[in-house]
């Protein structure tokens, strides 16, 4: 899990 | 998306909301730890920075609103509208304790070294302990009303359905986010007790009150 992009979670 | 993590958002969408109608029908928050709604309104602030600038889906920047609405309202009722009920003497969890430690393991541990990166991480540490002051709290009074537990319960539960998420989503997606994660757990764990006490108190119609 990388950073920014990734961050599909609440 | 899965089943595991819809459940989590709804569950702790819940409990934000049953926390916000007891407060407002009560008119009191005695026994609600208005250090943990800090922390929480804290965790929301840094994790959803890129609410600007990273559109994921409706759904992620509804809730995020939504939640950010919540906290916020949350700690103003307590430190504002309803502050004569707030029982400050049995809120005394030192947050100090928390927040040094978490800000330098949020340096120390990332996936990379930004700006936003950093807050994210920051606030997924912050978040494992943020329950920490009402759980002290409730330890220290040695109850809790029975919508309190309520509310623990559903926010206990979001966070174990992610656990569900991220098992799913490695065996799915061969997703894994460490951080989260072991965090994630941690937090799990802090609500092993009181998930004890709820299932054979609570739900058998009994107030918890602690030994």
């Amino acid at each position: 899990e990388g950073p920014g992009e990734g961050k599909d979670e609440l | 998306m899965n089943v595991f993590r819809i459940l989590g958002d709804v569950s702790h969408l819940l409990a934000m909301i049953l926390l916000l109608l007891k407060i407002w029908r009560s008119k009191c928050c005695t026994g609600i730890s208005g250090k943990s709604q800090i922390l929480f309104a804290l965790v929301f602030t840094t994790r959803y920075l890129d609410l600007f600038t990273n559109f994921v889906s409706l759904y992620n920047t509804v809730m995020k609103v939504i939640f950010l609405l919540c906290a916020y309202l949350t700690v103003y009722m307590i430190y504002g509208k309803f502050r004569k009920t707030f029982d400050s003497e049995n809120d005394t969890f030192r947050l100090e304790f928390l927040l040094v430690p978490i800000t330098g393991l949020s340096f120390l541990e990332n996936y990379s070294f930004t700006p936003l990166e950093i807050l994210w991480t920051f606030s997924i540490y912050l978040e494992s302990v943020a329950i920490l002051p009402q759980l002290f709290m409730i330890s220290k009074t040695g109850e809790a009303e029975t919508i309190t537990t309520h509310y623990l319960f559903f926010l206990g539960l979001y966070r174990a359905l992610y656990l569900a998420n991220w098992i799913w989503r490695y065996h799915t997606e061969n997703f894994y986010d460490q951080i989260a994660v072991v965090s994630g757990v941690v937090q799990t764990i802090f609500y092993c007790d009181f998930f004890y006490l709820y299932v054979t108190k609570v739900l058998k119609g009994k107030k918890l009150s602690l030994p």
